[in-house]
């Protein structure tokens, strides 16, 4: 079969289908001081998935929290990745309580192009992947 | 603000796959 650190080389999917690929490429985003990128695509992944069992008041905080952590402050590494329309529209939905599992997809999408495109072929260049294989 | 992060570590882990 083929080894997990080969099949995390074929996808940014197929590595964060993979806890010991996750905990890795968290290593090396860490690092670079990102990390939080990862930890907001969980995080939007983890309130689209809550959105059947859990009560609106929670998914309210829990949107609230998402968005002071990683949108409100312009200066941090996600903010910064995220176009500001999408960022408007994120903070109109909580100001407005319009709470939908939906609302983080779209700057969920704009972070993972960013790790598709720079991060995550960086992090298949870096010593610390080339080490672990 | 505890329970504020707490939230947000139970939310981020609910998206990580499971041991296999």
């Amino acid at each position: 079969p083929t080894p997990p650190y080969l099949k995390w080389a074929e996808s940014l999917h197929s590595l964060l289908d993979d806890q010991d690929g996750i905990h890795l490429f968290r290593n090396f985003l860490k690092q670079e001081e990102c990390a939080d990128m990862l930890d907001f695509w969980f995080a939007c992944s983890g309130f689209r998935k809550q959105e059947a069992n859990e009560g609106n008041e929670k998914m309210l905080k829990l949107a609230k929290a998402i968005y002071k952590k990683y949108i409100l402050d312009n200066n941090g590494i996600v903010s910064r990745q995220i176009k500001p329309a999408t960022k408007s529209f994120i903070k109109d939905c909580v100001m407005k309580l319009h709470i939908d599992p939906a609302m983080f997809d779209q700057a969920q999408t704009e972070i993972q192009t960013m790790m598709e495109e720079n991060t995550y072929p960086l992090f298949l260049k870096s010593d610390i992947y080339l080490e672990y294989t | 603000i505890d329970s504020e992060d707490d939230l947000l570590q139970e939310c981020i882990s609910s998206a990580m796959p499971k041991k296999k």
